[in-house]
């Protein structure tokens, strides 16, 4: 179950702050995988007291209310990303970017359906550069409709900001470096990169981990 | 448990184990909290095996606040998630003055008496307030939002986290001592508690404000919040 119990003294009243934080949980929370599972009880808050005092931002159509906004996903972004640090057995944090889709909603489907597959989360536990089973997931996401086969192409983007390692590009297979790709492997942090189609540019961005032994043994022993 | 996983070990209770060295740098050893919130915690024993760690987290606002929250789209919706939206819409987000977490225990598929255990936590959180100055009852209901986490399918033990109530309330404050604990209570299999802060400015205000936040979450993890 994920909570997450949020305060500032900024001066915002009620209908403007469910509207920042509707809007900043698409972005934060509603982007974050470790297992797949939603829970019965995920619940955000966030309350504001005003308690710093200024002026009140009583609409969503100001200059302040977007500035409140911006913090505001960033900041739970941030939040999301410690909950994804501490995902149950997890080894790795792992970025998922998929760009040049068709709209938010087509990269975010098919982020989330690489951070959902098993097979993906074992391959990373076990440091393989199993493009094979990124692109298969890719490929099974529901309902989008910009994944263009022979223009899809998948990179590993090292911790560390060096250039990234290709393995697919345009649908045809890189010949991988594979010493590089069991260095870029074994740092606890990996962003992986799905450029869908050369026709679009949207983009969403999920964070995920890895799938260890662990993961078994904590929910074998967790019990209703 | 151990005739079936001989290697299983216990991960219930709320900072039980050891902070992973590689995790504690997530760990903040100060922070700048939002003026008039204070927080807490307090030992229950939600779960029976738990002995010593705190499980009942309270976070407070001096006066009455504006708030808003996103709720899981599971069908199966926990009796907090249900009491707490409700609550939220009748007083459309006004008047808030806490938010109450037990870790433990979800009070999830626990049908009518589950529902009246989350009613039963608000309000008698809310009787803490009544006695201070922004404590008087407008009339409206509830003013504590409830929040619980843990095994599903079982009934929290409400007796015993409703006499604890005060104590927590006692344990209120406003140090970066007291808010880490609080995320500490609200853990379950968390091998960290998850807690930051920072300031911020808005345009066209000279005011600096500030916003903390705590969260919890390692297993059955992939919100769809709304």
């Amino acid at each position: 179950t994920l909570l997450g119990i949020l305060c500032t003294d900024a001066p915002v009243g009620a209908a403007p702050l469910q509207q920042s934080l509707t809007d900043a949980i698409t972005k934060s929370f509603n982007s974050i995988s470790i297992d797949g599972d939603t829970s019965t009880n995920d619940t955000v808050v966030i309350l504001a007291n005003g308690a710093a005092g200024g002026k009140p931002i009583t609409s969503t159509s100001s200059d302040e209310f977007r500035a409140f906004q911006e913090t505001l996903t960033a900041f739970a972004i941030d939040l999301a990303k410690l909950v994804v640090r501490d995902g149950e057995g997890a080894t790795k944090f792992v970025t998922i970017k998929v760009t040049n889709a068709k709209t938010y909603e087509d990269a975010k489907r098919v982020a989330n359906s690489i951070a959902r597959s098993p097979l993906v989360k074992t391959a990373l536990y076990g440091k393989d550069a199993n493009w094979g089973r990124i692109l298969c997931a890719t490929g099974y996401a529901e309902g989008v409709e910009s994944v263009v086969p022979e223009e899809t192409s998948v990179s590993f983007v090292p911790a560390d900001g060096s250039e990234e390692l290709k393995l697919l590009v345009r649908g045809e297979p890189e010949q991988v470096d594979e010493s590089r790709a069991a260095e870029i492997l074994a740092e606890e942090d990996l962003e992986i990169v799905v450029r869908l189609s050369e026709k679009f540019d949207e983009e969403a961005v999920v964070w995920t981990c890895d799938f260890s032994h662990e993961y078994v043994t904590i929910n074998g022993d967790y019990r209703t | 448990v151990s005739k079936l996983a001989p290697q299983a070990r216990e991960y219930a209770a709320p900072g039980q184990g050891a902070i992973p060295p590689s995790k504690k740098r997530y760990i903040p050893t100060s922070g700048t909290y939002p003026l008039g919130f204070s927080a807490a915690s307090a030992h229950v024993g939600v779960k029976p095996s738990n002995t010593r760690f705190d499980d009942v987290a309270l976070i407070a606002s001096e006066v009455p606040c504006s708030a808003a929250a996103v709720f899981t789209t599971n069908k199966f919706q926990a009796a907090p998630v249900t009491v707490s939206r409700n609550m939220l819409n009748r007083r459309r987000g006004e008047g808030i003055r806490a938010v109450v977490v037990n870790s433990g225990c979800a009070n999830a598929v626990t049908g009518r008496g589950g529902i009246e255990d989350a009613i039963s936590m608000g309000h008698e959180t809310d009787q803490c307030f009544v006695n201070d100055s922004n404590g008087k009852d407008d009339g409206q209901g509830s003013r504590s939002i409830v929040m619980s986490t843990g095994v599903i399918g079982q009934r929290l033990p409400i007796k015993k986290i409703t006499s604890k109530l005060g104590t927590v309330y006692g344990n209120l404050g406003e140090t970066h001592h007291h808010w880490l604990s609080a995320a500490r209570a609200i853990c379950t299999t968390d091998t960290f508690p998850k807690l930051i802060s920072r300031t911020f400015t808005l345009p066209g205000s000279q005011e600096e404000y500030r916003i903390a936040g705590m969260t919890k979450g390692a297993g059955m993890i992939h919100p769809n919040m709304a």
